[in-house]
């Protein structure tokens, strides 16, 4: 499995460039 | 390239700015705990606390210019660490108490009704009654953060590609510049040298008590999770499973 497979949330956590709080 | 004009006192300044809100459990606490009630409490708000640390990771100059598998490696490493290094200074003025968010504060005892959780609950008070003594100041918590983060994978495997030996480099570069900043805020407290060196030296040395109940902890939190007293969702077990299947 690719650590971005393993990390889905981390991974989409990351890379997304609006506030995770709002994905809260 | 930034980085190399910025200095401790902006470093510090973006971290600080970079620390993350209040973050409420927004339960009601239905007392006394059973041993489910309180571990859903405990990873419930974990699980909050994980989405607000990745943000508090970016924010970090210098973080998101790491390869995105080192930022990865980074936060599955330390994850529970910093968890427990924002606990202890949310306890700091309380002792004997654990301020796990403004609306979900234990007492020691109230740790009695999980099993094996007073062990760890009583070294936390342990390493807040030590920063207590030290008189710990915002500064130097927001770097000690910082480093647990930074330093949290440093001695894994060595890079073997170009991208992963450059996105060493500046790890390590990035490492001089917390450290850097712990210094300097270390001399804005009008200690001599001598006390100076020696603060940095007890501090930093409380790193490593806070990585051992950090291990203790994850152990503790899959004993529950394979004996099925509390269910772990979302990122927190994207955490859990990244740990566990790392050794």
């Amino acid at each position: 499995t690719s650590l971005k497979e393993k990390h889905k949330i981390l991974h989409q956590l990351l890379q997304n460039s609006t506030s995770p709080v709002d994905l809260a | 390239h930034h980085r190399a004009a910025m200095g401790p006192e902006e470093f510090i300044s973006r971290i600080m700015e970079a620390e993350p809100p209040d973050i409420y459990l927004m339960e009601d606490l239905k007392k006394p705990f059973t041993e489910t009630s309180m571990m859903m409490s405990l990873t419930n708000l974990a699980d909050k606390e994980l989405v607000l640390m990745i943000s508090w990771a970016k924010k970090i100059p210098g973080f998101l210019e790491l390869s995105l598998s080192d930022q990865i490696h980074l936060l599955k490493c330390c994850w529970l660490e910093i968890l427990m290094l924002g606990l202890i200074w949310r306890s700091v003025d309380h002792p004997g108490k654990l301020i796990f968010s403004p609306d979900f504060k234990l007492n020691r005892e109230e740790g009695q009704c999980v099993e094996g959780i007073m062990e760890i609950f009583d070294m936390l008070l342990a390493a807040t009654s030590r920063f207590r003594e030290l008189k710990l100041r915002r500064e130097e918590y927001v770097c000690l953060k910082a480093m647990i983060l930074l330093n949290s994978n440093l001695c894994s495997s060595s890079p073997q590609t170009s991208e992963e030996l450059e996105s060493r480099s500046k790890l390590l570069r990035l490492l001089d510049s917390v450290i850097d900043s712990l210094v300097w805020a270390i001399s804005k407290l009008g200690l001599t040298t001598q006390q100076q060196t020696l603060r940095l030296g007890h501090l930093t040395m409380l790193l490593s008590h806070i990585r051992h109940v950090s291990n203790k902890g994850m152990d503790h939190l899959c004993t529950m999770k394979r004996k099925n007293v509390v269910l772990v969702y979302d990122l927190l077990l994207e955490m859990l499973d990244a740990n566990t299947s790392s050794g």
